[in-house]
């Protein structure tokens, strides 16, 4: 699964 | 978006202003580790060049932009205006333990291989382990004032509620990011000892000294 998910915390 | 990244988020703000009001309040630097700081400013700055390249909401890039200039102000109020409050006797951590393994770790365990998703790696590494000097510091003068506790405790408490962010985002958006999780509970487990000694002693109305 990609990790630009987490890209939008902190 | 959801409650624990919010509480995270505010914490995280929370304690980087307390450190700041601190500073200021007391003109003095007593009890803080330069080289902690120094480690959070070089996480933000590697992890927030992606305000140059991609836009995600303006809470995103306001907050980027706060830690940011909250860490290098804190550096500028500790290694230059209140320069003679820095107690580097006791700030004796080696960084460089902490930098170079991370920065390895960051070429071998990434999601991509690009300049940008290393940086970013690497800061997710770092950021786990730059409290070391910090409580190290606590560790070597055997107390820390109680408004350093405060920041302390909300600067722990900060990745705790990001674990349940990521326990969330699981379950709802069916979303892992393995770094991050791994990183962000080694982070935690560090201030476990803190945890205690807070909740033992700072909250009721000791002052946080060792045994």
């Amino acid at each position: 699964k990609s990790n630009q998910l987490t890209k939008d915390e902190l | 978006m959801n409650i624990f990244r919010l509480c995270g988020d505010l914490s995280h703000l929370l304690a980087i202003l307390l450190l700041l009001f601190k500073i200021w309040k007391t003109r003095s630097c007593a009890g803080i580790s330069g080289k902690t700081q120094l480690l959070f400013t070089i996480v933000y700055t590697a992890r927030y060049l992606d305000l140059f390249t991609s836009f995600v909401s303006v809470y995103n890039s306001v907050m980027k932009i706060v830690f940011l200039t909250a860490s290098y102000g804190t550096l500028y109020l500790m290694f230059y205006k209140f320069k003679p409050t820095y107690d580097h006797n006791h700030d004796s951590f080696r960084i460089l333990y902490l930098i170079v393994p991370a920065l390895v770790l960051s070429f071998i365990i990434v999601h991509v291989y690009t300049v940008m998703e290393i940086l970013w790696t690497f800061s997710i590494y770092l950021e786990a382990v730059a409290i070391m000097p910090q409580l190290f510091m606590v560790s070597r003068t055997g107390e820390a004032e109680t408004i350093t506790s405060h920041y302390l405790f909300a600067l722990g408490s900060y990745r705790a509620l990001y674990i349940l962010n990521w326990i969330y985002r699981y379950y709802t958006e069916d979303f892992l990011d393995w770094i991050t999780i791994m990183a962000g509970i080694v982070q935690t487990i560090l201030y476990c000892d803190f945890f205690y000694l807070y909740i033992t002693k700072v909250l009721k109305g000791k002052r946080l000294s060792l045994p």
